[in-house]
């Protein structure tokens, strides 16, 4: 079913934060340098579709969503760990 | 592995507990961690030595939300525990969430340590995370039976690719150790009092067949299930996963699913409503619930209520309706009542007689969208279910886009 509105916007909270610890995503509004690509946030949702095999659409879908609340290990999954 | 695929530079590691979580007896904490260690030593060189002051290489800890790194714990759920690459200081620390339900058995209401903790010990020794499913090393927490839990290949390869493979490389399985006296190392070696060599049928891969191709014109299914809204086709080891939610078919392997049960299943059905699965092979049977196999398992099947005479079943499938259980020997079935878990009176009777159209043995069965599908070699036979008549053949793997 269609979600309520401000579940969407807790959604996309919960989602920038889970692209924040495990795919090294910086949100562009503390950033100095702004990112040549404005579509910066799907291209990480992309990297971690892809990660998990999921259909790689750049878009925070149900799937995606759900994959992203699993528990898991707090260690990001790409490399750039430091 | 992390950047610059930083390792431990020596085969002696030390390890340290420093404190406990009151979710499970110190015991089990110091056997789920000295296991999840003997996981990584048994296919490497490595050793691991416990200590009880100072530093180690590898410090654990339970900790809640802030605990003086930069990665602040969330509560329940959400992240589990994590663990940092070999380096000085806190390199080759992990530590585990406090305000998880710590668990030594694999349950749905709490995490199993040991699953957990071989994870990050993974990280501890400079394994990063890998997007194979069903790798140690995959990013999600997945309940598990850890009776008899190997590794997966991947997650050998990944750590080989650091240490290389032990001194003395076993070639038969190891047995999941006793707890060990303090200062005592955890050896690599297979302690001596193992069985007499006997040659597994499914852990030296060389053995088993190649899993046929999903669009091979003979491919033919020793049991066939659904499972939690997917189906699980299986073939000697092989399983083929068709979900509703992925298009493609995902190939793996029985024992990445449950390690402890033989390849080559007779029948298999789920009672969905009890989010149970029941395995057959040859006269015994197994119950599941996800990963988790029911204790006292295996059973007989003659506990089903079949004669002595049976000594095996060919397949079986479950009618959610009716809530009964049609299990299929030879040319006839029986009808097992889930709700009286008794066999139905005036069983067995001849399968011609009441499925009109399938006139020899049943290889394996499952029910989907009100229908039974019968396969029976390369062929399978659609029937309703109500009126048990024959709606059409097709090619066993159809359900595989072929």
């Amino acid at each position: 079913f269609p979600v309520v509105p401000e579940k969407e916007k807790e959604d996309m909270e919960f989602a920038k934060k889970y692209l924040e610890n495990f795919y090294d995503f910086k949100e562009e509004k503390h950033s100095l340098f702004r990112s040549k690509n404005p579509n910066h946030m799907s291209d990480k949702i992309r990297e971690m579709q892809s990660f998990f095999g999921l259909e790689v659409t750049g878009e925070l879908n149900h799937k995606t969503l759900d994959m992203m609340k699993q528990p898991r290990c707090g260690i990001p999954d790409i490399r750039s760990y430091s | 592995t992390f950047p610059h695929s930083p390792r431990w530079q020596k085969e002696d590691v030390t390890y340290r507990i420093l404190n406990y979580t009151p979710d499970m007896l110190e015991a089990d904490v110091d056997e789920a961690i000295a296991k999840a260690l003997q996981l990584w030593s048994s296919v490497t060189p490595l050793k691991f030595i416990r200590i009880y002051s100072g530093q180690a290489d590898i410090m654990i800890s339970f900790a809640a939300g802030f605990h003086g790194d930069f990665y602040s714990f969330d509560g329940p759920g959400g992240t589990l525990a994590h663990a940092y690459a070999p380096s000085s200081g806190i390199g080759g620390d992990a530590h585990f969430d406090e305000d998880e339900n710590w668990t030594k058995f694999t349950t749905y209401t709490g995490y199993n340590l040991f699953l957990v903790a071989a994870h990050e010990l993974g990280h501890s020794l400079g394994l990063g995370h890998s997007n194979v499913f069903g790798a140690l090393m995959y990013p999600i927490y997945m309940a598990r039976d850890t009776r008899d839990y190997r590794l997966h290949q991947d997650d050998i390869d990944g750590i080989q690719a650091l240490y290389g493979p032990p001194r003395e490389s076993p070639v038969f399985p190891t047995r999941a150790f006793p707890p060990q006296k303090p200062t005592e190392t955890i050896p690599a070696e297979t302690p001596t009092e193992m069985p007499p060599w006997e040659e597994p049928t499914v852990m030296t891969p060389s053995k088993t067949p190649m899993r046929p191709e999903d669009c091979d014109p003979h491919l033919t299914f020793d049991a066939i299930t659904t499972l939690r809204g997917e189906t699980l086709f299986f073939k000697g080891s092989y399983v083929w996963r068709k979900s509703p939610y992925f298009s493609g078919i995902e190939h793996d392997t029985i024992s990445s699913f449950w390690p402890s049960l033989a390849a080559g299943f007779d029948a298999a059905y789920e009672v969905d409503k009890k989010d149970r699965v029941l395995f057959f092979k040859d006269d015994q049977y197994w119950a599941v619930s996800g990963y988790s196999i029911e204790r006292s398992f295996p059973k007989p099947i003659q506990d089903l209520g079949f004669p002595p005479s049976v000594r095996k079943i060919d397949a079986a499938v479950h009618d959610q309706n009716t809530k009964k259980t049609y299990l299929f020997v030879g040319n006839k079935y029986w009808s097992f009542n889930e709700n009286t878990q008794s066999m139905e009176r005036g069983y067995p009777r001849k399968i011609a007689a009441d499925f009109h159209g399938i006139g020899h043995t049943v290889d394996a069965a499952f029910q989907k969208n009100g229908h039974f599908y019968f396969f029976h070699g390369s062929k399978q036979y659609e029937v309703d279910i109500k009126n048990k008549k024959l709606i059409r053949t097709k090619k066993s793997n159809s359900w595989f886009n072929c």
